[in-house]
C-alpha cells in the first residue's frame, strides 16, 4: 500500500510541470524512503531524474515497492483539477492498476477525488555513476532561465564556456549575435541571488537550446539551479526540493 | 552547429 500525503498539491504540480512537456510516459518507483523516476526524451538526448525524499511529504507511508508507469499529460489534467493549497494524497495497492489522487481542503470541507489508469511502460533505466565534473556553477534559476530564454531567440545552440572568473553564454544565429556574461557573486543580503563558481578545467560546450528551454521550466521548483559540466560528459542541471531533486542530464552538441 | 550526441554515447544501458 502506498500512501503519499503532500501538505500542497501545488509541489507535485510543480514537479510534474518542471518536466512534463520534455517526457511523456514515466514509471514512477515508489519504496519505503520515497519516489523515484528516471525517463528520457525521444531523441535521447535529455534525461530526466526525480527524487522525492520522505521528508517532502506530510505523511508517507509505502509497504511494498510499487512501480506507478503514468502518462504525465493525463496526469497533469487531473493535478489541474486540485487547488494549489489542497493537500494532495496519492493513493495504491500493491498491484494497482490506477492510482487514486485525493484533494482535500480542510478549511471547506471540500474533498475531490480522482483515479488515473496506469500502463505498463517498458522502459530501459540508465547507469549513471558518479560523474566527474570540470565546472560546477550554482546560480538564481530565474537568472538562467532569462538567458537560456533570450539567447534562444537568436539560435538553436547555445554555447556555454566557463573560465576562473567568468561565465559566459553565447548565441550566433542568422539575425545576428547575443552574449551574456556573469561573474561569481557573493550577496549577503540576498544569498539566493549569488552566483558561485568552482572551476577545475575551463569548459567550451555547447548544447541545443530546445533541450535548454525544457530544463528552465524545472525553475518553478526552486529559486537555484546547480549547473555541472564536463568536457567529456552530459551536463548536468539539477533544482532541489526540500527533500530530493529534479535533475535533467543533457547531452552536448560535439564539433566532429 | 555541430553534431548533437546522444546520452547512449555515454551511459550504459542497466
Amino acid at each position: 500500500m502506498l500512501e503519499a500525503k503532500f501538505a500542497e498539491a501545488s509541489l507535485f504540480k510543480r514537479i510534474i510541470d518542471g518536466f512534463k512537456d520534455c517526457v511523456s510516459l514515466v514509471n514512477f518507483q515508489c519504496k519505503e524512503d520515497g519516489i523515484i523516476a528516471q525517463a528520457v526524451d525521444d531523441s535521447r538526448v535529455l534525461l530526466v531524474s526525480l527524487e522525492i525524499g520522505v521528508e517532502a511529504f506530510q505523511e508517507y507511508r509505502c509497504d511494498h515497492p510499487v512501480t506507478l508507469g503514468m502518462d504525465l499529460g493525463s496526469l497533469s489534467k487531473i493535478l489541474r483539477c486540485g487547488n494549489n493549497s489542497d493537500t494532495l494524497t496519492l493513493i495504491a495497492d500493491d498491484k494497482p492498476d490506477s492510482i487514486l489522487l485525493l484533494f482535500e481542503d480542510t478549511q471547506r470541507e471540500r474533498i475531490a477525488e480522482y483515479s488515473l489508469k496506469l500502463m505498463d511502460i517498458d522502459a530501459d533505466f540508465l547507469k549513471i555513476e558518479d560523474l566527474q565534473y570540470d565546472t560546477t556553477l550554482m546560480m538564481p534559476s530565474t537568472e538562467f532561465s532569462k538567458v537560456v530564454k533570450d539567447l534562444s531567440q537568436l539560435t538553436d545552440s547555445i554555447n556555454i564556456m566557463v573560465t576562473k572568473e567568468t561565465i559566459k553564454f553565447v548565441a550566433e544565429g542568422e539575425i545576428g549575435t547575443g552574449s551574456v556574461i556573469l561573474k561569481p557573486v557573493m550577496d549577503m543580503e540576498k544569498p539566493a541571488e549569488s552566483i558561485k563558481l568552482e572551476m577545475d578545467q575551463p569548459v567550451d560546450l555547447t548544447f541545443g537550446a530546445k533541450y535548454l528551454l525544457d530544463i528552465v521550466k524545472g525553475s518553478a521548483l526552486s529559486d537555484r539551479i546547480g549547473i555541472r559540466l564536463s568536457s567529456e560528459a552530459p551536463a548536468l542541471f539539477q533544482f532541489d526540493l526540500s527533500s530530493g531533486f529534479l535533475q535533467f542530464f543533457l547531452a552536448p552538441k560535439f564539433n566532429d | 552547429k555541430g553534431r548533437q550526441t546522444t546520452l547512449n554515447e555515454f551511459f550504459p544501458r542497466e
